[in-house]
């Protein structure tokens, strides 16, 4: 089974000094429920 | 001739099981084939006759594997395969046999809640067991987005446009996988603070109602949340009829009060925009995240963020395996499997979740959506029905039977879900 999720988040900005979403995951890692996918 | 009968010596020769089997398999394709392919021009004949057509069944083009495949009856396997597994196992059998199935899917037994084996009656109950108080801690962060399950991660990325991205073979327009229709609000108001008039509407049907607790909790769960009201005339309480609209009428589960529905209706036709493209010069953009749920994995699935799911889309596709090899070999898979598209908001705006199912974990379980069935003859027969009705009012069947949640104090607009909060899981069969 799989689980997608889109979902609308933040760009990052520096000239504005925003912080954006970055992923915090690899392709193929093994993740457990909990972990951080990404952080805003 | 009668002497070679009488005197010729008879010898008997084991045949190979293997060859026994390749043959019956080989009868049982033929078989398949033919009464598809009767079936195929039996139906062409009825459209002649302009017989309103059932629901379009789809044939994905792929290696002869996915030919093979797609031939094959997968809902009625994962049925099957569903009853199989709720057979009782034997009291003693029990423990070597999950002993056996946690050496073999690689399940680590030391995290399950239940120590003791035997009390699992079968196998669908001990897929579904649930893991020790703190056996997944959250992450710290707040700003986090958490993995929704234990699984792989196969593909994530942002969106540009309407596809998303091509990774491995594997291309999907967002529209055909949330279904076309979604809601624009939920972006276009995603900075808006929260509307104090519809709050104190809200408060004052609460308070009307007793219930101040509940509203408090709930416009704290928005404020700390940062989740805007999208909806504001959800608490308009418009006398308009909640039944006009003959797609909400189809809806198994409706729970909204007729405000909310004469605004989904306001929603359905707002959504004529394309959603999915952020407004020109916003500063966010969609993204995407795929993880793939091996069969020894825990099947419960969580809330990623603190979010509000408002409607869901139950799509009644196909039970295609979903393994990473048939997600590079199938461009499009999940948007031809059953699959339930949670549509919501988080305080970055859109927010939506979307369980898969499979061949051997086809059914699909959303702990608060009571009336949801997945992987049911009941299912295949309503959206049948729903296609047929769809095409006789001269409409495009959209897809998915749609329903919306909404909350008990009417300040949300839908149901309210924390991070790491146990949603649902996925079910053998």
């Amino acid at each position: 089974s799989t689980i997608v999720l889109v979902f609308e988040a933040p760009i990052a900005d520096p000239a504005g000094g925003k912080r954006g979403f970055t992923w915090a995951v690899e392709r193929g890692q093994k993740i457990k429920m909990g972990q951080a996918l990404g952080h805003v | 001739l009668r002497r070679a009968l009488n005197d010729s010596k008879i010898k008997w020769y084991p045949i190979p099981v293997g060859l026994g089997i390749g043959f019956l398999g080989f009868v049982q394709f033929y078989k398949t084939q033919a009464r598809e392919r009767e079936r195929l021009e039996k139906e062409s004949s009825q459209e002649q006759e302009s017989r309103p057509r059932k629901r379009p069944r789809v044939r994905p083009d792929g290696p002869w594997q996915v030919q093979v495949m797609s031939t094959l009856p997968l809902k009625a396997m994962s049925r099957l395969w569903g009853k199989f597994n709720e057979l009782t196992i034997p009291y003693y059998l029990r423990v070597p046999g999950f002993k056996l199935y946690s050496f073999i899917f690689g399940v680590n037994l030391d995290e399950v809640s239940e120590p003791d084996l035997h009390v699992y009656p079968n196998l669908a109950s001990f897929f579904y067991r649930t893991l020790k108080p703190g056996a997944r801690p959250l992450d710290p962060d707040l700003n986090a987005l958490l993995s929704p399950s234990d699984g792989r991660v196969l593909q994530f990325g942002k969106i540009d446009g309407n596809d998303i991205e091509q990774v491995k073979g594997m291309t999907y327009t967002v529209d055909a996988l949330l279904g076309k229709h979604t809601p624009t609000p939920s972006i276009s108001s995603r900075k808006s603070e929260p509307n104090t008039e519809s709050t104190e509407r809200g408060r004052a049907e609460k308070e009307q109602r007793g219930d101040e607790e509940l509203v408090k909790a709930d416009e704290e769960f928005a404020r700390v949340n940062g989740i805007s009201y999208t909806i504001p005339n959800l608490l308009s309480g418009s006398s308009e009829e909640s039944h006009d609209n003959p797609k909400i009428e189809d809806q198994s589960a409706v729970h909204s009060s007729p405000g909310a529905v004469s605004q989904v209706r306001a929603d359905l036709a707002l959504a004529e925009k394309p959603w999915y493209a952020a407004s020109p010069g916003s500063k966010s953009s969609l993204y995407y995240a795929v993880v793939y749920l091996a069969p020894g994995d825990y099947h419960r699935f969580h809330s990623p963020a603190n979010w509000v799911v408002e409607r869901r889309r139950h799509f009644a596709g196909e039970l295609y395996s979903v393994s990473p090899y048939l997600q590079r070999t199938l461009p499009g898979l999940f948007t031809l499997n059953e699959r339930i598209v949670l549509l919501g908001r988080w305080r970055w705006g859109f927010f939506s979740y979307i369980p898969v199912g499979a061949t051997n974990v086809g059914s699909i379980k959303i702990n608060f959506d009571k009336e949801l069935r997945t992987n049911s003859l009941l299912t295949d027969t309503a959206a049948d029905r729903a296609a047929e009705e769809a095409s006789a009012r001269g409409e495009p069947y959209s897809g998915f039977a749609e329903a919306t949640y909404s909350d008990a104090s009417a300040v949300l607009g839908g149901h309210a879900l924390r991070r790491g909060e146990e949603m649902g899981g996925f079910q053998l069969g």
